[in-house]
């Protein structure tokens, strides 16, 4: 554990909870892709079966519960009990064109042909394309939430943080996870249009993000 | 490919 992999897990921690609250409170999840937080679900969910194989921290496995409860409620809030302002017409991705390439390249591309180790690849794979749904969503809608734009923000830290866990890592121990690095890449790099516009905009004052 | 995967890590 370094400090780069801790912050990258708090931040990831405060978007899920960012996001948790502001549906919640605000008791809406207008702007909020659906599709989405199911994808994050499946990630949590296939990445985190070895809960019940194998124990490796009081942390690890604390924050792989409190991951996957916030997730299943996010998804519960949205298409339960304030699906009335779920906006579908707007969360059109087909997610389909998601899951297929992913599910195929887990099963050419992994460490091992275990069940549990493809649905941990299929894990790392998915988890680098989940947000695509809710970026889609903002470009189609033209704007987002301040609010929103702060989840995006924490969300898309976590994963950068964990390449820099991974730099150091490979410095430090000589570890380096392909898989993991090459998907982590991929998933910080779609958030680089994101950043470049939250820095330019949101935190220009402007209550929403707009985009061009 | 690294045998150790970053199963320790969320």
């Amino acid at each position: 554990m370094n400090i780069f992999r801790l912050s990258g897990d708090v931040c990831h921690l405060i978007a899920i909870i960012i996001l948790f609250l502001k549906i919640w409170r605000s008791k809406s999840c207008a702007g909020i892709s659906g599709k989405s937080q199911v994808l994050f679900a499946l990630v949590f969910t296939t990445r985190y079966l070895d809960l019940f194989t194998s124990y490796i921290s009081a942390y690890n496995t604390v924050m792989k519960v409190v991951y996957l409860l916030l997730a299943y409620s996010t998804v519960g809030l949205i298409f339960f009990r304030f699906r009335n302002s779920y906006d579908s017409e707007s969360d059109s991705f087909r997610v389909e064109f998601l899951l297929v390439p992913v599910a195929g390249l887990s099963f050419l591309e992994n460490y091992a042909f275990t069940p549990l180790e493809i649905l941990w690849t299929f894990s790392i794979y998915l988890e680098s394309v989940a947000i695509l749904p809710q970026l889609f969503m903002i470009t189609k809608t033209g704007e987002a939430e301040s609010i929103t734009a702060h989840y995006l923000l924490f969300l898309g830290l976590y994963r950068a943080l964990y390449l820099a866990n991974w730099l150091w890592r490979f410095h430090t121990e000589g570890f380096y996870d392909q898989i993991a690095v090459v998907s982590g890449v991929v998933q910080t790099i779609f958030y680089c249009d994101f950043f470049y516009l939250y820095f330019t905009r949101v935190l220009r004052g402007s209550g929403k993000m707009s985009l061009p | 490919e690294s045998e150790a995967t970053s199963k320790d890590e969320l």
